[in-house]
């Protein structure tokens, strides 16, 4: 573990805390897509497969069952919470994701380290993750207007893969035989996709002027 | 058959 995995973690854990803080405090998911969440739950559902049969130290079990537990439960409070459900806006979350995960799906079957289902559901939750943040972003440049909230989940989120890269680029100089290509490559795209998200927040807040997306 | 590492990383 270094410091930059490390780091990677606990801002992907504070993206998911900031998140379940907003639904839970003020009962409202507004600006969030619930199509996003519901790629997450199953980014994670098929990535933690070896949650109970590979136990690789505490801290990995407790941060799978922690994140399992909040993607589906952001997920629930969205669809079935009898308040926060009127807040979520339907008709602007139109990003059609299924389209993401058949060829996602398809592409984890041609490309991947080895062809069992375990490695191919890993796979797939790899490229799914890339691109998961995608009805999100779309939404933020539809509503235009991003409260502070979602505004910090999504920089969060994106910070936190970029923190991954660095535990990628360290792990592979001090760690002999560390070469994951399908990890490397689906983690860059992933954080080039919040590439522009990064420019506007930092413009916003350097100007102390509200985020706003060009349309 | 040499076993894969684990994946370690979340």
């Amino acid at each position: 573990m270094n410091i930059f995995r490390l780091a990677g973690d606990m801002t992907h854990l504070a993206s998911v805390l900031v998140l379940l803080l907003k639904i839970h405090t003020i009962k409202s998911c507004a600006g969030i897509s619930l199509k996003t969440q519901e790629l997450y739950a199953l980014v994670f559902a098929t990535r933690y497969l070896d949650l109970f049969t590979d136990y690789i130290s505490l801290y990995n079990t407790l941060m799978k069952l922690i994140f399992l537990v909040s993607s589906f439960s952001i997920v629930w409070y969205i669809r079935h919470h009898k308040i926060v459900r009127r807040s979520y806006d339907k008709d602007q979350d139109t990003f059609r994701h299924y389209f993401l995960v058949l060829p996602c799906f398809l592409l984890a079957l041609v490309i991947n380290e080895k062809f069992t289902v375990k490695e191919i559901m890993w796979t797939f939750s790899l490229y799914l993750e890339a691109v998961a943040i995608l009805p999100q972003l779309v939404l933020l440049q539809r509503t235009r207007n991003i409260d502070n909230l979602t505004g910090q989940y999504v920089f969060l989120l994106g910070a936190y893969r970029s923190l991954y890269i660095l535990n990628w680029i360290y792990r592979y100089f001090t760690e002999p035989h560390y070469v994951h290509w399908i990890t490397w490559i689906s983690g860059l795209v992933q954080t080039l996709l919040y590439a522009d998200f990064f420019y506007y927040y930092f413009q916003s807040w350097k100007n102390n002027v509200k985020l706003e997306l060009p349309a | 058959v040499k076993e894969d590492p684990p994946k370690d990383e979340l």
